[in-house]
Formats: structure tokens, C-alpha cells, sequence
């Protein structure tokens, strides 16, 4: 999990001509309601790919962890159904005297991890 | 508002079209 930079607004609130052009074209290219959560520019680059992974996070979330670390847990979400399904498929086969032991062992250490990190982003 | 928070990270972080490129 990666921390999120606090917002600080600059001193004085007159822009130049470049940077009012830059900003009119990130709000016209970013136009998602995850947006005004971003503290950093890492953060509004990650914006289109959250929101289309996840339109659903609540103000609390976005608020709170760094926009990374919340396309993270949408990722590792998506990976513990993946292992899950597998580790369906290697219990319906069976796993005789050892063999596909440690395939089973370590597919379940993985989805707790992954787990582990998604419910520490909540 | 908004605008103003965006525009304070294009000042701050001295954002220009090269970053508005990324985006798209």
C-alpha cells in the first residue's frame, strides 16, 4: 500500500496561459467522478484506468489510499478468482499421495496474501 | 473547485502537453 500525498494548493491562484490550456485539457480528457480525488499527477494518470476497473469506489477509499494501491486491490481481486477457480480445478481432479501438493499449497498462500492486502485496503 | 485543484497540480508539479499526451 502506497501512501497518498496530502493536496497543497498553491499560494497564489493566477494561472498563465499554458497552464490554463493544460488544465482545461486534463479536466476535457479526465472526465470521471474519481478526478477530484487526485493529489498528484502519478494520480490523475491513474484516474481512467481505476475508474474503468472499478466505477463504483466510494469518496472514503479515494480519499484515502493512493490511487495505485486501489488499482492494486482491483488487480488482486480479479487474481483471487483466477486462483480460486484454479484451485477448484486441481481439488476436482484430486490430489493423491503428495502429488500436486505443493502446487495446492502454494496457490492457497498466494490468495491469502492477496487477500490479506485487499482487506488492508478495505 | 475542480478546476482549481487541477490547476494547482499543473503548477506545482510544472505540468505541460507532454503530460496531457499521456493521457490520451
Amino acid at each position: 500500500a502506497r501512501a497518498k500525498e496530502p493536496f497543497v494548493p498553491p499560494l497564489f491562484s493566477l494561472s498563465g496561459e499554458d497552464e490554463y490550456g493544460v488544465t482545461m485539457a486534463i479536466l476535457g480528457t479526465v472526465n470521471n467522478p474519481y478526478l477530484p480525488f487526485a493529489t498528484s499527477p502519478e494520480e490523475i494518470l491513474l484516474c481512467a484506468p481505476l475508474y474503468r476497473r472499478n466505477p463504483r469506489l466510494g469518496s472514503d477509499a479515494l480519499a484515502r489510499h493512493h490511487f495505485e494501491t486501489l488499482l492494486f486491490a482491483e488487480i488482486a481481486g480479479r487474481e483471487i478468482e483466477e486462483l480460486r477457480e484454479r484451485l477448484r480445478a486441481l481439488l476436482k481432479k484430486g490430489v493423491r499421495h503428495g502429488e500436486g501438493h505443493a502446487g495446492l499449497s502454494s496457490l492457497v498462500k498466494r490468495i491469502g496474501k492477496l487477500r490479506r492486502f485487499v482487506a488492508s485496503v478495505g | 473547485t475542480l478546476f482549481d485543484r487541477v490547476n494547482g497540480l499543473v503548477r506545482a508539479h510544472a505540468l505541460d502537453v507532454t503530460f496531457v499526451a499521456r493521457l490520451t
